[in-house]
């Protein structure tokens, strides 16, 4: 999902 | 994982490693501002809450847990280590934590992706630490005398989130849907703010002169 695209980064 | 983000990345490492060894091998913490510090650690401490529960890769884990030990252990430092923190600027870093933490969190629960408690302190933590270096570079400006360890932790920091702005762009052009602007705005506020930094940082380079930065 999107979310997890962002919150790959740190 | 594209090589702008690696790079970005491992600057941040970079920094966190040039301030530990100034605090652990100097014993002193001159010109480190405890208020940046604490900040920081508040905004892995509310950023990394899915470390236990969403695994994305060893190396997230493993930067995530660096992160928040690093935050973490160089307060402690600050505060309580017995040597280190008589060479602390007390009476110079002066700014007041909750100026900027409030507002971080009002515009955290007012402006999010999802009004969930995990979304919010990471809305919250991306916004903290956009402005979370502003203690340090008041102290800077205050301190006449800025040893070169601490203009190189702040030199890699902005370097960081620069590179953190060229992957975001990368990351738009080849991923499909890649669209966060939470993230982007305040990781374009962020990078503004060393702007200054950068270029007294770059001239003192060039004309070989130590970094001042101007009252």
């Amino acid at each position: 999902s999107q979310d997890t695209l962002a919150k790959d980064e740190l | 994982m594209n090589i702008f983000r690696f790079a970005g990345d491992m600057t941040h490492l970079a920094s966190v490693l040039v301030l530990l060894l100034k605090i652990h091998t100097i014993k002193s913490c001159a010109g480190i501002s405890l208020k940046t510090q604490e900040l920081y650690a508040l905004v892995f401490a509310t950023r990394y809450l899915d470390l236990f529960t969403d695994y994305i890769s060893l190396y997230n884990t493993l930067m995530k847990l660096i992160f928040l030990g690093s935050s973490f252990s160089i307060v402690w430092y600050i505060r309580y280590h017995k040597i280190v923190r008589r060479s602390y600027d007390k009476d110079q870093d002066t700014f007041r934590h909750y100026f900027l933490v409030l507002p971080c969190l009002l515009l955290a629960l007012l402006i999010n992706e999802k009004f969930t408690f995990r979304e919010v302190m990471w809305t919250f933590s991306l916004y903290l630490e956009a402005v979370a270096i502003l203690p340090q570079l008041v102290l800077l400006q205050r301190t006449r005398n800025i040893d070169n360890l601490t203009g190189q932790y702040v030199f890699l920091l902005g370097a960081y989130r620069a590179l953190y702005i060229l992957n975001w762009i990368y990351r738009y052009f080849t991923e499909p849907h890649y669209v966060h602007w939470i993230t982007w705005i305040s990781g374009l506020v962020q990078t503004l703010l060393y702007a200054d930094f950068f270029y007294y940082y770059f001239q003192s380079w060039k004309n070989n002169v130590k970094l001042e930065l101007p009252a």
